[in-house]
């Protein structure tokens, strides 16, 4: 038996929306931590790790211990369009052995319930397993900036290189039109906290990274305020929502490397 | 130019 109770629905609405470009379809598993997801895209270019801790849940029952749902996100996607912003979900189903999920949906005021049930899937998916890293730089800026950048530069050229100095973080990008440097500074004489740019830099940093992953990222932006990019000169880029209260949604993308 | 090189070449497989 599962039963997961989310207050706040529109949650789980925008972490599918922000999921389900780059994946097509994945095992939620469910275990005693929390309902999360390990998938990567077709391309095995970027990962993405989603964890909704336990705790954030109104009420939270998972008694078969890690148990993987198989879902198709594009069908996911359609059942939680279904689902008012102030809706109360509700995710539940029979445990191990059986196909299918219930989704249930409650207004506010009790007087609309809404139940669909989907199909569960059998899936092969490979957990990768993500090592503990000594980033080289990490930046949180306000996401809504982060997201402003990657689509304006997208609009001038394919790739970004991200360069992290005492100057600050640095975008840029080049194609047949021209070139565009973004340059942000860290910035903490702000108003509110959510506004501010902070860097923190052990050593200089500079990757190449294909913008067309970063634009599809960036549909994770109703989920935060701020967003960390976490970088490592021989790694992938870490790009982190936090989920208020509840866990976070990690985008991990492959660098490009020069030939 | 340069190369897109894919998630698995840095994480491992479970």
């Amino acid at each position: 038996m599962l039963e997961l109770r989310l207050v706040q629905g529109s949650l789980l609405k925008k972490v599918i929306e922000s999921l389900k470009d780059l994946v097509n379809d994945a095992n939620f598993d469910c275990s005693s931590t929390g309902f999360s997801l390990q998938a990567m895209d077709s391309s095995h270019v970027a990962l993405m790790s989603l964890l909704l801790r336990s705790d954030g849940f109104e009420h939270y029952r998972c008694d078969h211990g890690n148990f993987p749902m198989g879902m198709k996100l594009e069908n996911l996607s359609k059942i939680l369009k279904c689902a008012g912003n102030d809706d109360i979900i509700t995710i539940k189903a029979d445990g191990p052995g059986n196909d299918t999920v219930t989704f249930m949906f409650e207004s506010p005021s009790q007087e609309k319930i809404a139940d669909y049930e989907m199909k569960l899937m059998d899936i092969d998916s490979e957990h990768l397993g993500i090592p503990e890293a000594e980033f080289h730089a990490i930046v949180r800026m306000p996401s809504s900036e982060f997201a402003r950048i990657c689509k304006d530069l997208s609009s001038i050229g394919d790739t970004v290189v991200i360069s992290v100095t005492k100057e600050g973080i640095k975008f840029s990008t080049k194609g047949d039109i021209g070139t565009a440097n973004v340059v942000c500074r860290q910035n903490t004489t702000v108003d509110k906290p959510e506004d501010a740019t902070i860097i923190e830099m052990q050593q200089p940093v500079s990757l190449t990274f294909a913008l067309r992953y970063m634009n599809s990222f960036t549909k994770a932006t109703p989920l935060s305020n701020t967003v960390t990019i976490s970088l490592s000169s021989d790694l992938p880029v870490v790009v982190e929502y936090k989920i208020a209260e509840m866990g976070y949604i990690r985008f991990y993308l492959a660098p490009k490397i020069e030939e | 130019g340069s190369k897109q090189s894919t998630i698995t070449k840095f994480f491992s497989k479970l």
